[in-house]
């Protein structure tokens, strides 16, 4: 760790903070808990305490900004640089800036807490069941009043658990006209508006009248970012038109095509070419509670540190259930000491808890093994995706599922029942078009499997591949008898019946297939496209190697 | 991301992220976290004689030292990060 020159800190423990304004982003509740969590990450391991003022001048003001926010380091955009913030002291130190050109979420996508409706401030699920039809953002379909809701249950048909999203129709943030709705049309400057607008302001906040007349009466509010959605370009809180014209083609999904940072975008008119109106798509945004639990570290008098796994590293990486590193404690210990006293203890029922409810013994004193999910849905990445027989198949752990022809998806099933040879970790595999043979491969190995009968293991230097090859992590059947294998970020071409890689390769996979990840963990061929996986997600490629979408594994592939 | 292949790139109106070459953007990322002393070396020849600061950047990193523009240091300044600079002059 590191801490600023002069060992910078608070000489005070009871440290005040101010959130200044709010992300259109993220709802003001939603918000607040993020910035209470981030505070507790450091009180948790110091004797430091976060109070909140709501007026006045606190020791660490928080605010959001764009491009140029008033102090002299602007922001950057969309990406790239999120936050910053200073080392405690007067006046701007202490403070943290939050780059509004970013999408706030939890980091896992949109988190919209819900308003109304009967689900009582719940949290949308996605992607949810609506008469029959599966939905991952929110929708307006079933009204007609224009309103987007989401259900905030895997199925509305079902529990009929519904909200409504944010958007300008149902209320507005900030502003003098307590979050009232926006009134469409208004009139600013003698013109008339119909939607929320920029215009009138230097920040790029939208805003709209809380009234039919801005110039007589004065009332107005930021607008809200509606899930779906544009931000950044020149259409921010616009959503996407689907399909939309670009250089002529159609597009019915986020593209990265004219873009050289792959980064996905769309049109919010039909039409590109001609109104040149465009954002970028809402993605998994970053998590507010982590860059600002890394922020209020700069605040309290911490620097960057070298370790990668520290909070206090300067890259930003998304980590599921975040725990503070060594090097972090260490660090603002070494600014503020340990915690002192007892930890809060959580509050006990009052009534006698009935016999099925009092753990027993071993639960309290044993450790419970973990086993391995059996939900495919729950697992993030999958060792192998392939079609076997027109069924895509997914293995994770020794278990595979399928997706049946009717699209129906079943298992777990165990591998060792099927193909006893392959161990249950594997990297890869693909099915010989022609022989309909299965090739698994799992380290420096492959086996060969005809229906029941399998050859192997044998080392992958036989078939040609490097001797220092790690693993085979991706195949691509390329017409009849030939399969790319991928690894890193490169592929070599199988000739299948010689059993021997073709001369001329390795090549590099960024030379052939623009657009994709080139640190795939997983590349398959399924309907006729070429799918690269990183994480989650997948960039589908067509023939032409165009990437012509860009989805999710879980939602997508596996119907989740 | 690798480059699209046999794609037009289009210059996006509003757009705020900047078409950099990756020596522009090194330049960039150099001064705006402070391994490029913006006074003293403002010349991408400056850093480059010595390669200091690419060192001191991929120590800091946790990259290979290698003192050059190499693959991983470019898609390291491509992650999204935190604003306070690295290094102050």
């Amino acid at each position: 760790y590191q801490t600023f020159e002069g060992d910078l800190k608070w000489d005070h423990t009871d440290v005040t903070y101010r959130i200044l304004n709010y992300s259109p982003d993220m709802e003001a509740p939603l918000t607040d808990d993020a910035f209470a969590r981030a505070f507790k990450v450091w009180s948790d391991v110091t004797p430091l305490t976060f109070r909140r003022l709501y007026d006045g001048t606190a020791d660490i003001m928080i605010s959001f900004g764009k491009a140029d926010h008033g102090d002299p380091y602007p922001f950057d955009g969309k990406d790239g640089l999120l936050a910053h913030a200073y080392p405690p002291g007067k006046g701007i130190q202490g403070d943290a800036h939050f780059d509004d050109d970013e999408y706030w979420t939890l980091g896992k996508g949109p988190a919209i807490q819900t308003r109304y409706g009967n689900a009582e401030g719940a949290i949308c699920h996605f992607p949810f069941e609506f008469e029959g039809q599966s939905y991952s953002s929110c929708t307006t379909d079933g009204r007609t009043d224009g309103l987007s809701w989401c259900a905030t249950t895997a199925n509305y048909d079902q529990d009929k658990k519904f909200g409504f999203c944010p958007s300008e129709l149902l209320f507005t943030f900030g502003g003098n006209d307590n979050d009232a709705p926006c009134v469409f049309p208004f009139v600013f400057d003698g013109e008339k508006y119909e939607s929320c607008t920029t215009d009138g302001r230097t920040d790029g906040y939208r805003w709209c009248a809380t009234t039919a007349n801005f110039d007589t009466d004065k009332k107005y509010g930021f607008c809200p970012n509606r899930d779906t959605a544009v931000t950044g370009g020149n259409a921010e809180g616009e959503p996407c038109k689907f399909p939309f014209t670009f250089l002529e083609k159609t597009y019915t999904s986020c593209t990265s095509e004219g873009r050289g940072d792959g980064k996905l975008w769309c049109a919010t008119t039909s039409n590109y070419d001609k109104d040149k109106k465009w954002g970028f798509c809402a993605d998994r945004g970053y998590s507010l509670f982590l860059v600002a639990a890394h922020e209020f570290g700069h605040a309290l008098g911490l620097d960057h540190s070298k370790v990668q796994d520290a909070l206090m590293y300067p890259m930003y990486k998304y980590i599921e259930d975040f725990p503070l590193d060594k090097d972090d404690i260490q660090g603002i210990q070494y600014l503020y000491g340990p915690k002192t006293g007892p930890n809060p203890t959580p509050p006990k029922p009052t009534t006698t808890p009935s016999s099925h409810t009092i753990p027993t013994p071993s639960e309290t004193t044993t450790t419970t093994p973990v086993i391995p999910s059996k939900d495919a849905c729950e697992i993030n990445e999958f060792d192998s995706i392939t079609e076997i027989g027109k069924e895509l198949h997914f293995f994770k752990d020794g278990h595979y599922w399928k997706m049946s022809k009717a699209g129906k998806r079943i298992g777990p099933f165990l591998m060792s029942e099927k193909w006893p040879a392959v161990p249950a970790v594997i990297n890869t595999v693909f099915e010989d078009q022609l022989t309909k043979k299965l090739y698994f491969f799992a380290g420096k190995q492959f086996w060969v499997y005809t229906g029941k009968e399998v050859l192997g293991p044998r080392k992958i230097e036989k078939l040609g591949l490097p001797s220092n090859l790690e693993k085979v992590e991706g195949a691509l059947q390329r017409g009849i008898g030939k399969v790319l294998l991928f690894s890193g970020e490169q592929f070599w071409r199988l000739d299948v019946k010689a059993q021997m890689i073709d001369t001329g390769y390795p090549r590099e996979t960024d030379l052939v297939f623009g657009g994709v990840p080139n640190d795939s963990h997983d590349v398959f061929l399924y309907k006729g496209f070429f799918h690269f996986c990183r994480q989650g997600f997948y960039w589908r490629m067509n023939s032409k190697k165009q990437v012509d979408r860009v989805g999710y594994v879980k939602h997508d592939l596996l119907k989740c | 991301w690798s480059v699209p292949l046999k794609s037009v790139f289009v210059t996006f109106p509003g757009d705020a992220i900047k078409n950099m070459t990756d020596v522009e953007l090194a330049d960039e990322y150099l001064k705006r976290y402070g391994y490029i002393d913006v006074l003293k070396k403002s010349t991408l020849q400056g850093f480059f004689s010595s390669s200091d600061a690419l060192k001191n950047l991929q120590s800091n990193l946790g990259l290979e030292e290698t003192g050059k523009l190499d693959a991983a240091t470019i898609d390291a300044m491509k992650k999204p990060r935190c604003g306070v600079p690295d290094v102050r002059n």
